[in-house]
């Protein structure tokens, strides 16, 4: 592993460990879009189903697992335990819009034609638009507090660091996957108006407000 | 090609 697979690795952990303390402390999760942690948990639970088959090393392991069960403990905390707080007013992106044509998509475009090969490959891709609701819900409200900013800024790098690893990898190891690097590739620069707004305004002391 | 059964990244 490179330092920036791990770099990506811990990008995500941070992202999901602000996001739950954010739910937790404030007892809310406003602002936050479920359908974006609904799609989130789809990716983690079709993605790592070799967890049964296969063993890589404890790291893998340890990271697969809190992954899935950190993914399912916010979609608890939103649909559940704080729904009250839930804003599903503005949460109205259409995720089937998402769902159905990445499973179209893996079921074209995969390295092979199994079952578990095609769940993977189709967690890649909606791993990859994944955040639209949350984007579109911050579009919609035309802000999003800081807490949600810095969640949002250690997800999208966190693929954008996975961007880099691969370029490494690709160089040093002569490996390379083309549906993730493409899949990937369009993750980050989804990200990249966010970003854009994140140096600008959040690192500076502003709230993340959209120009109206 | 990469190997489709063992996959070690996240």
């Amino acid at each position: 592993m490179n330092v920036f697979r791990l770099l990506g690795d811990l990008s995500h952990l941070l992202a999901i460990i602000v996001l739950l303390l954010k739910i937790w402390k404030t007892r809310s999760c406003a602002g936050i879009s479920g359908k974006s942690q609904i799609l989130f948990a789809i990716v983690y639970i079709t993605r790592y189903l070799d967890l049964i088959t296969t063993y890589i090393s404890a790291y893998n392991m340890f990271m697969k697992i809190i992954f899935i069960a950190t993914s399912i403990a916010i979609v608890y905390l939103m649909y559940v335990k704080f729904k009250a707080t839930y804003d599903h007013n503005h949460d109205t992106f259409r995720i089937e819009f998402l769902l159905l044509p990445t499973l179209v998509l893996a079921l074209l475009i995969n390295h092979e034609f199994t079952i578990v090969e095609i769940l993977w490959t189709f967690s890649i891709y909606l791993e990859s638009v994944a955040i639209l609701p949350q984007l579109f819900l911050v579009s919609k409200t035309g802000e999003a507090e800081s807490i949600t900013s810095h969640y949002l800024f250690a997800l999208g790098s966190y693929r954008g660091l996975y961007l880099l690893n691969w370029i490494y990898r690709y160089y040093g190891e002569n490996y390379y996957d083309l549906i993730v690097i493409v899949a990937g590739i369009v993750q980050t620069v989804l990200y990249c108006d966010f970003f854009y707004l994140y140096i600008t305004k959040v690192l500076k002391g502003k709230k993340l407000q959209l120009p109206a | 090609k990469p190997d489709v059964q063992s996959k070690d990244e996240l």
